[in-house]
């Protein structure tokens, strides 16, 4: 389940500084 | 936009303080929609042409991600942890959808085109000449409600509120700082009840009929929701990231 919200998460958890 | 000068609540001015540059958004997409026609050509006759259903699904792709973006960049939302914050998305991406679709038909302001985000605007008749039978009856529900809000001549101001009160919705389950979600629902309640008796004096019954439009927008989301999952099980859905992602969120 965690797989399937990879891109959300990943959206929500990246860093603006990148 | 209401008269300059009236006193505002703090918390709207916030809400607009926080709303992205429509053309910024705007540009956005119509340079990923650019990217795509390119990368179509450079594959030449081989590769299929994207149908019209195919590049509305680009658009709605593209305009999730912002939505996204938006809600990262709220205040209140950044109080949450992750997990909240998914739970919240996961619940309410077809509600924010669909009404960044239906304010911006409100203040598009005509009655046989729709303004996409991307600046470009669709006859109508065109439209639904395409159309199958779901979604004409999606948009002609859709421009049902467009109508009533016009005639209710929502402001930008309320539809930001619309947008938080669709965000922090405290019926989403298993949130982990349910508390802190009701009480931003409440202080948005408030601070819409405030700005409507500020600005609309004279409608004292404004507050109630903007709430009785969330359901509609709501019932119409669903249906956007269902006919995109029908349209994905028949391989018609393109682009196969968030867009389906946030499907597949729930309903599995």
């Amino acid at each position: 389940k965690k797989k399937d919200n990879a891109l959300l998460r990943y959206l929500l958890d990246k860093d603006d500084n990148m | 936009a209401p008269p300059a000068g009236l006193p505002v609540p703090a918390l709207v001015l916030e809400f607009v303080r926080c709303e992205q540059d429509e053309l910024h958004v705007r540009s956005k997409i119509s340079a990923h929609l650019e990217h795509l026609q390119q990368d179509q050509n450079s594959r030449g006759a081989k590769a299929e042409p994207l149908s019209t259903f195919g590049l509305m699904c680009h658009i709605a792709d593209q305009t999730l991600f912002s939505i996204v973006e938006w809600a990262r960049s709220c205040t209140f939302f950044k109080e949450l942890k992750v997990g909240d914050q998914m739970k919240l998305l996961h619940n309410c991406w077809s509600e924010l959808l669909v009404l960044d679709y239906i304010s911006r038909q409100v203040h598009h302001g005509k009655q046989d085109s729709i303004l996409l985000i991307t600046g470009q605007e669709i006859e109508l008749v065109s439209l639904l000449a395409q159309a199958g039978v779901t979604l004409a009856d999606l948009v002609r529900g859709g421009q049902e409600l467009v109508q009533h809000l016009r005639e209710l001549q929502l402001d930008h101001r309320e539809i930001t509120c619309f947008k938080y009160l669709i965000l922090f919705n405290p019926d989403v389950k298993l949130l982990e700082n349910q508390a802190y979600v009701e009480s931003v629902y409440e202080q948005v309640s408030g601070a819409l009840l405030e700005y409507t008796l500020c600005v609309y004096p004279q409608h004292l019954e404004r507050f109630s009929q903007l709430l009785l439009r969330l359901p509609e927008l709501k019932t119409l989301s669903a249906q956007a929701e269902d006919y995109l999952c029908y349209k994905h099980l028949s391989g018609e859905v393109p682009c196969n990231n968030l867009l389906i992602e946030m499907l597949h969120a729930k309903r599995t």
